[in-house]
């Protein structure tokens, strides 16, 4: 469970790079 | 920032968005060199405008997997944007973001990781030390380090990130109990048990004095009813016929934030089976069962 925990987890995209 | 994208790019925008979400590439791709040319030879290659568009051109190049593309396209935005915004601008430390992101999809967490700093730096000096884009910076952060099995940096990345959250959104942001559980398995990486089993508790008292009110005598979270439970097995067995206890109130409870709640209850499950606790760790997975 810890696993599919850690899977889950993914790195964020900054959507702002479109509105400046 | 004293920028903002101009009406005919954001139009062109969400055109692109539309023709990638429904897998156009054919159409998004071009549609994109296109305005990138028109741009160019209006404005220069210098321009904010161009870093723009160079990015929309790399979510679809990214929502193609096209990893090396995207990234190509980024450090030139992002040397565009350096030039014109300056070096400390949220528009560079986005860009910066991004970048990471990209290397992080291709597994280069080592490559990545100093882009995601220096994003951090900049959010840090403009938006203050308590925000909440730099706790999401601390994030993306942590989880680069994690995958390079950094686990004592992963700690303190999480640790700043919770006293953010909990400082500037308050500690019922859902937030604050996904961190826990990020910061509660980074220290079951280091065998740190008690530390994690502290954290695990902390999330499911919160749950319950969100729903039950603040914790009692009479009003008690799901973890004391089950190590009460624990402690009184040997007497239940002397009677042989006790009664399983109740639980119904916390079934509910767990319904305000099931997917943290629930991954919460398993683990302390598995903290107490560790421990030889079955007892607990019977109660707390009983619930959440219930709750998936």
């Amino acid at each position: 469970d810890q696993q599919n925990v850690n899977r889950q987890q993914q790195l964020e995209w900054d959507d702002s790079t479109l509105t400046y | 920032g004293g920028y903002e994208i101009p009406a005919r790019l954001q139009t062109l925008h969400n055109l692109v968005i539309q023709y990638a979400a429904q897998g156009r590439y054919e159409v998004a791709v071009p549609l994109c060199k296109q305005a990138l040319e028109d741009l160019e030879k209006t404005s220069g290659h210098d321009h904010p405008d161009v870093a723009t568009m160079l990015n929309i051109l790399a979510l679809v190049y990214r929502d193609q997997n096209k990893y090396k593309e995207a990234a190509h396209l980024l450090n030139d935005a992002l040397a565009i944007r350096e030039k014109t915004l300056g070096k400390d601008h949220c528009a560079v430390a986005a860009t910066l973001n991004n970048l990471a992101v990209l290397y992080g999809k291709r597994g280069k967490y080592k490559e990545a990781e100093p882009l995601c700093k220096r994003a951090l730096e900049i959010r840090e000096k403009v938006l203050g030390k308590y925000h909440p884009d730099v706790a999401k910076q601390l994030n993306n952060l942590a989880l680069l380090c994690q995958n390079q099995g950094k686990y004592e940096e992963v700690q303190d990345y999480y640790r700043r990130a919770v006293e953010i959250y909990e400082s500037c959104v308050g500690p019922d942001y859902p937030s604050v109990a996904k961190t826990k559980n990020n910061l509660a398995s980074c220290y079951l990486k280091q065998g740190k048990y008690k530390e994690a089993e502290a954290l695990y508790k902390e999330i499911l008292t919160r749950a319950h004095e969100r729903e039950f009110g603040s914790v009692n005598g009479e009003n008690k979270p799901i973890w004391m009813h089950a190590e009460e439970r624990e402690e009184s097995k040997d007497q239940r067995k002397e009677k042989d016929s006790a009664p399983y206890r109740e639980y119904g109130s916390w079934y509910k409870a767990c319904k305000v934030d099931s997917p943290t709640v629930n991954t919460t209850l398993k683990s302390l499950g598995a903290l107490y089976r560790r421990q030889g606790k079955l007892e607990a760790a019977e109660a707390l997975e009983a619930c959440a069962q219930k709750t998936r």
